[in-house]
């Protein structure tokens, strides 16, 4: 079973449409491996990010040099991911 | 043997083959209305089921309802077995859908992915897509609501098979796809098309390949906005409603642009709870009110089609 240790989710809102456009850029950087689990649409709209651990810095750094605010949604992916698999195997006892 | 009442949790997740023996266990328990289907088998060759619910006659007008065709948003397969047993247990007791079914029947796909949902289980939770081999490339898994005949590889569908939204070699190319299609084909007097997706609270209606309004724009918004409204009457869940070009962004080969296109005209797609910190990692204490709350949003849909056949 794939972990995801130390992967972040984050919540990214953008400001006008120069700040879509960077994140459609970020998108399209196939090797920081981004799982965009709300897409870049409009600015109104967040978007939400699964980033490796990996990629973490890279992508916090490019956010932070563009202006765009940002927000932890999840912390680490895989400790939620145990609670849900911990709380399976409760139920199924 | 006397069977016995189903002690299947409702409000925990579970695996594919637990969720299909409660398919059975409803199948048995209300054998008068409702029975299982199957139409079609997976690429790994696992079988699609439908619940049948009926009360009886010839290819009478039905309404389509399937969830989980992204395998990770789990919540949607655990809130279409919720919303099953409520639709057989609420026949005969509740006006509404009694009225319905004595009308109309209800064809239910709890889980349109399953072998994405497997591979969600056992090897990586957020996998998303089918487990179709791509020739020619390592990477596996066609987008299923990308690989609809509905301005298919077009904008907001990508061309590579490694990427999440791929779109497939051909429309129809997923086998868990064209069974859907085939079905509704077949049976000929489907008149709405609803689907489950997670999450960020989203009703939807055509269209997504394109940005045009479709012909039935007023009555779909109307009927988007009282669905939502019945949905947060419950817990306050507030849905924004709309098509999915202007609510999202543009995504071609979807499921509910192909229904409309067919003749479907109550085509609505859901995107589910989250209320924002779990994503695809809904809590499972959340099951039963995210399937409540939605069961009246679709309920509102039902009873608009119920008395506006066409």
């Amino acid at each position: 079973l794939e972990t995801f240790v130390g992967h972040q989710v984050l919540r990214i809102k953008t400001r006008n449409e120069e700040q879509l456009k960077q994140l459609r850029f970020l998108e399209t950087l196939e090797h920081l491996q981004l799982d965009f689990w709300l897409n870049p649409s409009a600015p109104a709209l967040p978007v939400d990010v699964r980033i490796p651990a990996s990629s973490l810095q890279a992508v916090k750094v490019f956010l932070e040099s563009q202006a765009i605010e940002y927000s932890i949604l999840i912390e680490d992916l895989q400790v939620v991911l145990d609670r849900e698999q911990q709380d399976m195997v409760a139920s199924q006892q | 043997v006397e069977r016995s009442r189903s002690t299947f949790n409702y409000g925990t997740y579970h695996s594919l083959d637990a969720i299909y023996q409660e398919l059975d266990n409803l199948a048995a328990e209300y054998s008068d209305i409702v029975s299982k289907l199957q139409i079609g088998e997976s690429y790994e060759g696992r079988p699609l089921y439908v619940l049948r619910f009926s009360t009886g006659g010839e290819n009478r007008p039905a309404i389509w309802l399937d969830a989980g065709i992204h395998s990770r948003e789990w919540v949607t397969q655990a809130s279409a077995v919720w919303i099953a047993r409520q639709i057989a247990s609420d026949y005969g007791s509740d006006p509404s859908v009694t009225s319905l079914l004595n009308k109309m029947d209800i064809f239910l796909l709890p889980v349109s992915n399953p072998d994405g949902y497997v591979y969600t289980h056992t090897m990586n939770r957020m996998w998303r897509k089918t487990r179709s081999k791509n020739p020619g490339s390592l990477c596996v898994g066609v987008d299923p609501n990308r690989n609809w005949d509905a301005g298919f590889g077009g904008p907001g569908a990508s061309s590579s098979p490694c990427s999440d939204s791929y779109h497939g070699p051909s429309a129809n190319s997923e086998v868990e796809v064209k069974s859907v299609v085939d079905f509704i084909k077949n049976h000929g007097n489907v008149l709405a098309f609803l689907t489950l997706h997670s999450y960020s609270q989203l009703l939807m209606y055509p269209y997504g390949y394109k940005c045009t309004p479709p012909a039935d724009d007023a009555e779909l918004n109307a009927l988007g906005n009282a669905a939502a409204s019945a949905i947060q009457s419950l817990y306050g869940t507030t849905y924004q409603v709309g098509s999915i070009c202007s609510t999202i962004y543009q995504a071609s080969g979807g499921s509910i642009d192909w229904s409309y296109d067919y003749g479907i005209k109550y085509s609505f797609a859901f995107e589910l709870r989250d209320t924002g910190r779990y994503g695809f990692l809904l809590p499972a204490a959340q099951i039963i009110p995210t399937a409540k709350e939605t069961w009246l949003g679709l309920k509102k849909i039902m009873e608009h089609v119920r008395d506006n056949l066409y």
